[in-house]
C-alpha cells in the first residue's frame, strides 16, 4: 500500500528503503513461521478451489462467528449471549467446520461424508459435534400457518465396522424452510478414537417427499444450504502438556 | 511496559502489524484480517532488572539475591522479553477445505520487560 493510503501502518516500512526492507522481510518471514507453527502447520494450505462463499457465509452466520475487534482479535459470544473477550480463554480449543462431500462410491442418494481435519495430528477430545441440515419446504404444500412434524433418521457409520450404522433420530417440526441440527457427538468421538477422519452418514426421511419437504444434501445448485458438521475439540492431554522453555 | 518510540534504547515493545491481504494470506485466513506480531527490543541495564512491571521469574530472583549480597556477576545480563501475552482466535481454511477456528494462547505480545 502506498504510504499515503495507510500512513499509520506499522508494517509499511516494507516498501520503504532497501535497508529497512531487508530487516522487515526477515521479520515478516519469522512472523509467518510463528503463525504457522502456532497453528501446527508446516506450510500454508494450498487453496486451489475455494469453498463457495455462499456455503461459508451461511455456515459462519449460523454459528457464533464472532466480531473482529479493532486490534484484530476476535470476540466470541458465549452461548448465553454475553460477549467474552479472548483474553478469558486459557485453554487451547478448536472448532472445526467441515462441509459435506459426496462421491461415486456412495451408492445411495441420501449418503454423504465429511473429512474432519486434525492439524498436527494431535490427540483431540471431541466435546461436541453436530450436523447442520437445511430442510426446504416446497411452495403450496402447506396451508399458511400450518406445520408438519417429521422424523429424520441420521445413520452414522462406525469406523472399522463396515456394516454397522448407528442411528440418531430427531423429530423435526417444520413451519417453514430452515436449518436443523442433529447431535453427532458420540459418532464423531468414535471416529477420532479410531484415528479415522472420515464420517459417513446416511440421511433418511421417509415421509418428507409426500409432505413436500426436501432435506438439502450436496447440491451444486444450492451451495448456501450445503450440510455442514461442527466439531468442538480440545487437546486431550492439555493438562499434562510439557512446555519447552 | 514501555512502547518503542525511537527516543530511548531501553527495553520496549515494538508494534508490528501484518495485514494478511498484503502478504496474500487472506485466501486461507478468514479472520482476523491481520496479526499484531509485536516484539520486544532494547537494552536492559542492571537497574531495570526486577523493577516492578518487569518479568518476575526464578532467574530474576536468583540474580537479585546475588546483587543483594554484593556478588553481582558481571557477565550476567538481563534480557528484554515479553512479560504479558494475550491469546488470539483464528478462523481459517486448512488443506482439506475445513474451516477451523483455533484459540491460540500467548499469541500477541502486550508488554515487554527485563528479566
Amino acid at each position: 500500500e502506498p504510504p499515503s493510503i495507510s500512513p499509520s501502518c506499522a508494517s509499511c516500512g516494507l516498501s520503504q528503503t532497501d535497508g529497512d526492507t531487508r530487516v522487515d522481510v526477515g521479520l515478516l518471514e519469522a512472523v509467518k513461521r510463528h503463525i504457522l507453527s502456532r497453528l501446527q502447520m508446516r506450510d500454508r494450505p494450498n487453496i486451489t478451489h475455494p469453498i463457495p462463499k455462499a456455503a461459508m457465509v451461511t455456515a459462519l452466520k449460523k454459528l457464533h462467528a464472532g466480531k473482529v475487534r479493532e486490534d484484530g482479535r476476535l470476540e466470541i459470544p458465549n452461548l448465553d449471549g454475553h460477549a467474552a473477550s479472548m483474553n478469558e480463554v486459557e485453554e487451547e480449543t478448536s472448532e472445526i467446520i467441515s462441509f459435506a462431500e459426496t462421491d461415486e462410491s456412495l451408492t445411495s442418494k441420501t449418503s454423504l461424508f465429511f473429512v474432519i481435519s486434525n492439524e498436527g495430528n494431535q490427540k483431540l477430545y471431541v466435546s461436541q459435534a453436530s450436523l447442520w441440515m437445511y430442510f426446504k419446504l416446497l411452495p403450496n404444500v402447506l396451508e399458511k400457518g400450518s406445520r408438519r412434524k417429521v422424523t429424520v433418521k441420521v445413520y452414522a457409520q462406525e469406523p472399522g465396522f463396515g456394516s454397522k450404522w448407528n442411528l440418531v433420530e430427531k423429530r423435526v417440526d417444520l413451519k417453514r424452510s430452515g436449518w436443523h441440527t442433529f447431535p453427532l457427538t458420540h459418532a464423531v468421538q468414535m471416529v477420532f478414537a479410531k484415528g479415522d477422519r472420515r464420517q459417513n452418514l446416511d440421511v433418511r426421511c421417509e415421509v418428507c417427499e409426500k409432505l413436500g419437504i426436501v432435506p438439502v444434501l450436496v447440491n451444486t445448485a444450492d451451495e448456501s444450504h450445503r450440510p455442514f458438521l461442527v466439531v468442538q475439540a480440545r487437546a486431550a492431554d492439555n493438562k499434562h502438556r510439557i512446555r519447552k522453555r | 511496559g514501555l512502547e518503542c518510540d525511537g527516543s530511548s534504547s531501553l527495553c520496549c515493545r515494538q508494534q508490528f502489524y501484518i495485514d494478511f491481504r498484503l502478504i496474500g494470506w487472506n485466501d486461507w485466513i478468514i479472520a482476523p484480517s491481520g496479526y499484531f506480531g509485536n516484539y520486544c527490543e532494547g537494552n536492559c541495564p542492571a537497574y531495570m532488572a526486577g523493577v516492578p512491571g518487569s518479568a518476575s521469574s526464578f532467574h530474576t530472583a536468583v540474580v537479585n539475591q546475588y546483587r543483594m549480597r554484593g556478588m553481582s556477576p558481571g557477565s550476567m545480563n538481563s534480557c528484554c522479553i515479553p512479560t504479558k501475552l494475550s491469546p488470539m482466535s483464528m478462523l481459517y481454511f486448512n488443506d482439506e477445505y475445513n474451516i477451523v477456528k483455533r484459540d491460540v494462547p500467548n499469541m500477541i505480545v502486550e508488554e515487554c520487560g527485563c528479566a
